[in-house]
């Protein structure tokens, strides 16, 4: 399993559609401060159901809508895809490719307000489902297969025994 | 349910002895249990020595040892079940020039079998990626993504002013 | 006392606007109080805009961009009423090539009226220093301290075993 | 006033008596992970009177001393000296160079027990005296002029009111 592309439009400082395709092996991402760079890994921590806003370095979820920049206005709402490559069949569901897409959408009568919605394959699914197939899949972030910016002595850093059950999910 | 935990522990402890031994070209780490006993009502500790020194609470380490150990827990897990992909931002921030190429390089390796992501400025990360995606913005807030073949780093000749790390 | 505070606060933001400007090459920033009328009963706020880029929340800019604004607000006070020294320890850590060199030439020129001491492995500040102190270890665990002839840096030809990046 | 120059004897990894000579403008210090460079700040701090071990990096006091390496015993006592050049007397002292001096000693009967003394110009000062004179002399670390290691990014994240006391203590 692996993933093929990721899509987004409007996250964060992504305005138009951005496709980026994903091959097996080792990409390097690089560029200039402030370019976009973890914004792509907050895309990906998004996408797969991140529930907190913090860990995106936004306060609210609707702050992850680009937010015009200095020339434009603000877009209305954002949408993350990821597609894997479930030849494997490591999620549970019987198809070669699998998309899921995460929106969230800025009420139009309610300034706060937002929608976010969730589609597996283009099937509405509940945050909950979500959680379940990746869990079973074991496509989770309890393993530091993902560290953010600045984390990356957090495992040191960490009591043991948060420690000891990164093991624990993985026996 | 203990019996499975501890045949795994075993195997992610031979993982960091080795992994370690590599990358800091001779030191010695290994991670340990609280309770051996009762696994699940202790914490798993680890201990490294990097060569020529003593053992010491890993919290003395300087700033590019604690991530090199750190990197190494997390390869001991991927090499003992790999992740479906990893995505790694900026990990080599700390890491002087040659371990930051012996990262690379075992990233490299350890890619053959799984999908990894790293975001990085250095160029001894750069170096081992089998492709790169350069991020950059054109005074207008907007990112766009551009392939290696524009950005003509063809032989990983990164451009001073995007990275030149 | 409230007066006294006010005027430096304002002189502290003038060098804030300015240094922020250079750094970030157009980008605009300001410190405010959260209140002017009674300052002592509130915080100080920061806000930054790189350039082509909306005004937002601090904790939205990227690593780069934080480093270039927490420096330039250390900066600003330095301007204003320099401590004897200063002692930074890596904080040119995030910065792309392009900052950490504007960085280096910025310390350089506040140096001319203050000792400050970089600890850093990057090439752009090391070529903006004075002297270059060489720190190493020969395998026993023990620190030895060499200066930039020994390393023969005349030149700021860094060797690349030791720092590279 | 500057720095003229630090001692350093059994510090962390400091074995053998290391002067280090410092002058004016911009010094620069580098080398491989590990090799000694935040030891010298944190030498820096210890000889200024930091209270806790925490920022040190030590569990307790005594940790500061040279634990011996690989292949030497420890060390019994370890101790820093800063020389200040005080022609400008920023540091109310009628002296043109000001030595501080800071030693911890093991207690040879009591395995856990240490004693910690300061001496300014070979004079023995309290604890409290030091941080009086230096904090009249503005010679503290509240105004970020010391920035540890990871630090560089605490100035944005500290809370709004502790970032305005930066200012109290300049005004
Ligand atoms: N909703 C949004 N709309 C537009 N831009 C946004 C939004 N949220 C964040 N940004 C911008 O994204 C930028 C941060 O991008 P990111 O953190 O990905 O940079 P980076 O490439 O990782 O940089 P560094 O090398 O410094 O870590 C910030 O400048 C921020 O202003
Ligand atoms: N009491 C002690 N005796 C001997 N060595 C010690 C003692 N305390 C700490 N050390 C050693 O000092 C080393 C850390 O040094 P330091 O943090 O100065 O490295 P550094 O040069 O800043 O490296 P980096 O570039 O990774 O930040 C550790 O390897 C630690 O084992
Ligand atoms: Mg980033
Ligand atoms: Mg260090």
């Amino acid at each position: 399993m692996y993933i093929k592309m990721m899509k987004m439009e409007n996250f964060k400082s992504f305005h138009k559609k951005t496709v980026i395709p994903f091959e097996k092996g080792f990409t390097a991402v690089t560029g200039p401060n402030g370019s976009g760079k973890s914004n792509i890994s907050d895309a990906i921590i998004f996408v797969l159901g991140q529930k907190g806003s913090r860990a995106l370095r936004a306060q609210k979820l609707t702050d992850l809508i680009f937010n015009g920049g200095a020339n434009r206005d603000p877009a209305t709402h954002a949408s993350v895809s990821i597609v894997f490559d479930n030849k494997s069949r490591e999620i549970a569901i019987d198809s070669d490719e699998i998309e899921i897409t995460r929106t969230i959408r800025l009420s139009p009568n309610n300034p706060d307000g937002y929608s976010s919605n969730i589609y597996i394959n283009n099937k509405k699914v509940s945050h909950t489902d979500l959680e379940t197939i990746l869990d079973n899949a074991r496509i989770n972030m309890d393993s530091f297969n993902i560290v953010q910016q600045g984390d990356i002595t957090s495992v040191i850093e960490i009591g043991s025994k948060e420690r000891r059950k990164i093991i624990d999910t993985i026996s | 349910k203990k019996n499975r935990f501890l045949q795994v522990f075993y195997e992610i402890n031979k993982n960091f002895k080795e992994i370690y031994g590599i990358l800091s070209s001779g030191g010695e780490a290994e991670i340990l249990l609280d309770n051996y006993e009762d696994p699940f009502n202790g914490g798993l500790i680890i201990k490294a020595k990097p060569i020529g020194k003593k053992v010491q609470r890993i919290e003395a380490l300087s700033g590019g040892e604690k991530s090199l150990t750190s990197l190494t827990f997390i390869m001991s897990i991927q090499k003992y079940l790999p992740s479906p992909f990893y995505v790694l931002d900026e990990v080599d921030m700390f890491l002087d020039a040659v371990s930051a190429e012996r990262i690379g390089k075992m990233i490299k390796r350890l890619s053959e079998n799984t999908q990894i992501v790293m975001i990085s400025l250095r160029k001894a990360t750069l170096r081992e990626a089998d492709r790169i995606y350069g991020v950059t913005q054109q005074g207008d807030g907007i990112s766009m993504i551009i392939s290696k073949d524009i950005i003509s780093i063809k032989d990983h000749e990164i451009p001073d002013t995007a990275i030149g790390k």
